[in-house]
């Protein structure tokens, strides 16, 4: 039997994989 | 040989815990610095399997930047090694069988009970309990036809060099040399002189290797069965274009050549359990510009019967190559102006694509079906050549 949560799971908003690239673009920058 | 590190003393409920700080360590030993070498004789997309171990357990103690940042580095991570090794055809299918992997798990352990009809019990003690996902899904989705196209690409660009000497000027069956057209000099495709030659067997070759790379790999079949359509696409594409342009190759004895050729691969499909992956449709054009090069070609009859036969081939196509085809010898007549007209008056009701050579880069666009593993996150052994101590089996 599955067990279910007792409440609904919450969405993790996610960037889009672009959005994520610019992000670790800009992290790879950042750094040294 | 690997050694495996079998840690099964406490009630391993399948989830991995570790420090956040050893995220950068997780993310190199797992994904960037990893040789797919590495994990030869272990369950085919054991990082996927370890990656979503580690999401289950941030899931499970209710860790939301944990998610987001494990999620972010490993996309990021893969995306590193992709760009990297962007001519490794090895790499590029490990790690789409490891992307596409993950993705189902976020799909099999959702929770969304469309994606649970196949998990046994245990299973589905193994989903998700705190965060809905669906977003990451999208991205890993989006990642997974990045890995594919490279693949595609990767894979294309090894084979490309070899289609049209192995399928056009390549002669295997024997005795044919005899009967080639005369006058014409044999034709290399490269632009610098020399033996650049291709046989047949070495497209069956670098098509096995590809083959058994994925399906060590653990890719879906019905990912390769799409890889294998994709490249028998570009061998028809490039073939025929090559066959449009090329007076020399436009005879009789190369259209029996080449329907022996692609017999072989048809074959070499039937052979992998790949006939129904819509591989060999995709040469029908080739066949038909085969079957046209062997057919009569002088009386209304075998007009008629060449309209028959070559569908997949647009009045353009069929009139170039009537135009081109070159009798075999001084007793072959050559095709009539008023043959020609004959097919074209006959087909003149088809609606034909304008451009007569085909776009040998058209993609088809691929799809990834869910495909649900049998396998238990409790049973997974993570091996010592992972360098992966640090993750608390939990």
């Amino acid at each position: 039997t599955s067990q279910r949560p007792a409440r609904p799971r919450v969405l993790l908003k996610a960037p889009t994989l672009a959005e994520m690239e610019e992000m670790n673009i800009s992290e790879e920058e950042e750094s040294p | 040989r690997q050694v495996t590190v079998q840690r099964k003393e406490k009630n391993f409920q399948g989830m991995l815990e570790y420090y956040k700080e050893d995220e950068p360590l997780l993310i190199r030993n797992l994904v960037t610095d990893l040789k797919p070498q590495t994990l030869s004789g272990t369950v085919p997309c054991l990082p996927a399997y370890i990656l979503y171990m580690c999401i289950r357990h941030a899931d499970y103690v209710n860790d939301d930047l944990k998610v987001h940042s494990l999620l972010t580095s490993t996309i990021n991570g893969v995306k590193k090694v992709l760009k990297k090794h962007n001519d490794d055809f090895e790499m590029t299918s490990f790690w789409l069988s490891n992307t596409c992997r993950l993705l189902h798990c976020l799909k099999q352990y959702s929770g969304d009970e469309g994606f649970m009809t196949q998990n046994t019990p245990k299973q589905n003690e193994h989903c998700l309990k705190n965060f809905d996902l669906t977003e990451y899904r999208q991205v890993l989705s989006d990642l997974s036809i990045q890995i594919y196209q490279q693949l595609i690409k990767i894979a294309e660009g090894m084979l490309q060099p070899m289609i049209v000497s192995a399928m056009l000027e390549n002669e295997s069956i024997q005795g044919l040399s005899g009967v080639k057209p005369t006058g014409y000099r044999k034709r290399s495709s490269s632009m610098v002189d020399g033996d650049n030659s291709y046989s047949l067997d070495a497209i069956i070759r670098q098509m096995n290797s590809f083959h058994s790379v994925m399906c060590d790999q653990g890719l879906d079949p019905e990912i390769i069965q799409q890889v294998f359509k994709q490249l028998f696409y570009m061998i028809n594409a490039v073939a025929l274009n090559n066959l449009l342009l090329r007076k020399d190759v436009c005879s009789w004895s190369t259209g029996m050549q080449l329907r022996y050729n692609i017999s072989q691969l048809e074959e070499w499909l039937r052979g992998k359990n790949l006939h129904q992956s819509g591989a060999a449709e995709t040469m029908e054009p080739l066949i038909h510009a085969a079957q046209l090069l062997q057919l009569k070609k002088k009386t209304p009859e075998d007009a008629e019967a060449i309209c028959t036969l070559c569908t997949s081939l647009s009045t353009q196509q069929i009139v170039k190559i009537l135009n081109l085809y070159t009798p075999l010898n001084e007793f072959e007549e050559r095709v009539t102006v008023a043959f020609i007209r004959t097919i074209q008056a006959q087909l003149q009701d088809r609606n034909d694509p304008q451009q007569l050579l085909l776009d040998f880069k058209h993609m088809f666009p691929v799809l990834f079906p869910f495909n649900p593993s049998s396998l238990t996150m409790d049973s997974i052994h993570i091996p010592a050549a992972l360098n992966l101590e640090f993750l608390n089996e939990v």
